[in-house]
């Protein structure tokens, strides 16, 4: 049964993109893995390239149930990688669903007829609690938190937590936890190993093994419109990632 | 008269909430500054150690209806500073006013009152372009946007520049750009130079002289609960931020 991991987190710029888009890349290159970019800043879709042209039906028009899921798919340039792409549009989705009794449900009931085509959905959310991360949990299996080593970032644990505990008992009870990823980990600053030794003293079970470290290769990558695994393969971030991808295999939630 | 200026971008993760702390800080030191918190993770309250109890009245109560503006404001640490403190119930905000006549102008109206008191009103938003992004904008006179000097940020300028102008053609046509703030500059890559190239290049006029060096001072400050004035005030970014707040002085928004 394939699996839907959502990537999550409100706190803005920890890395949720950057990761989506990093174990989308790795994982594409050993199967078929789909991206559905969820976030109106259409930032998972830019950093492979792709555009959605103006009245083009993108992930928006699949929400208000006027584009099915499988029309709006496009393949992404590297290997095994395809997305269901964002536009500005979708800031508009929190209004239109707000009064509407599945408007919760829409992406969940949307991604059910095109998940035979992939071994894994992952889902970049928008920085926000609203109705389209409510959507991406609704319809994940799991939720990967990204978490950068800043003291900021790490207060701002509890509140997604929060979210996904009323998910559970919502409208989502089998939704797990697959795990806090420390990210832009600093070598030289006290304040990253701080953070992550209190990130995995309140996750003893949850935190990745693996940590990403700042490096400017990932945020020269979306620039290129390429992935880290397309720009820079042998970098250590694209190491770090390739971890993370197997850390997600070995937790079972590959095909 | 008291002018108002929000702190604005919906990319996250920029240093919205460490301008808002650092300015707010910088000119409370020479007069009497109100920063309001428009984030539901309420990070320019808790980064001065300030923090809401359950069932006490913050913005979102304001928001409301239901408590005025001045009685829920509380002293900072910091000279000058004055705060009217966030909470996470302000999440609630986009679906509460969604539907009001009014709900676009709560922070306006609720801020009439006050603004005697003071020489300025910042205000941090979160990121997003929700509701409560839309009153921060409709109750100020200009807005600052702050810029991370990476590649998703920069591509991210558009929306929030689109933004204030569909604001100017609406509910606030006097909104002016007071200024694009280039921030963690990190003189030891490419990125960051091209960066603040493109964005000079796109806003000749309205980008500021002064840079935000990338500083891991700054990112340490909140978790003493003091601005970077109180915690550091000779450090670079310290430096940086006393230069920005003497170019808004400079550029008339001062008492
Ligand atoms: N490990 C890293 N090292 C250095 N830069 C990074 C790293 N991860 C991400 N970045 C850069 O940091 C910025 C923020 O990352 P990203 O956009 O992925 O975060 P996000 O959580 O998706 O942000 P948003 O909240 O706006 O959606 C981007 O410019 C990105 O290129
Ligand atoms: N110049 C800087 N150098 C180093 N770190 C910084 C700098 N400015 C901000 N930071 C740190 O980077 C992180 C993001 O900054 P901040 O929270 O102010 O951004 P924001 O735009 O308010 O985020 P959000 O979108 O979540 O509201 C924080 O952990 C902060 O401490
Ligand atoms: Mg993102
Ligand atoms: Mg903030």
């Amino acid at each position: 049964m394939t699996r839907t991991v959502a990537v999550a987190n409100q706190k803005g710029g920890v890395g949720k993109t950057t990761t989506a888009v990093s174990l989308a890349a790795h994982l594409g290159a050993a199967g078929r893995v789909l991206l559905v970019d969820m976030d109106p800043q259409a930032n998972a879709t830019s950093s492979l390239g792709l555009h959605v042209a103006d009245g083009t039906p993108s992930v928006y028009e699949v929400l208000i149930g006027r584009a099915a899921m499988e029309s709006v798919l496009i393949r992404s340039g590297e290997p095994g990688l395809t997305v269901a792409p964002a536009s500005q549009a979708l800031a508009g989705a929190q209004v239109d669903l707000v009064d509407t009794a599945d408007g919760d449900l829409r992406l969940r009931n949307a991604l059910q007829p095109v998940l035979g085509l992939f071994d894994l959905v992952i889902i970049d959310c928008p920085p926000a609690v609203g109705v389209l991360t409510v959507n991406a949990l609704a319809a994940a299996d799991a939720v990967l938190v990204p978490v950068q080593c800043e003291y900021l970032a790490l207060e701002g644990l509890g509140q997604i937590m929060q979210l996904v505990e009323a998910m559970r008992c919502g409208l989502n009870p089998r939704l797990d936890l697959l795990g806090v990823l420390p990210t832009m980990f600093d070598s030289r600053t006290n304040l990253s190993t701080q953070v992550v030794d209190e990130i995995r003293h309140y996750f003893p079970n949850e935190t990745f093994e693996s940590v990403v470290p700042r490096s400017v290769r990932l945020s020269e990558a979306p620039s290129f419109g390429k992935s880290i695994v397309a720009y820079d393969a042998h970098s250590r971030a694209a190491e770090a990632y390739a971890q993370v991808a197997q850390e997600i295999i070995a937790r079972g939630y590959w095909r």
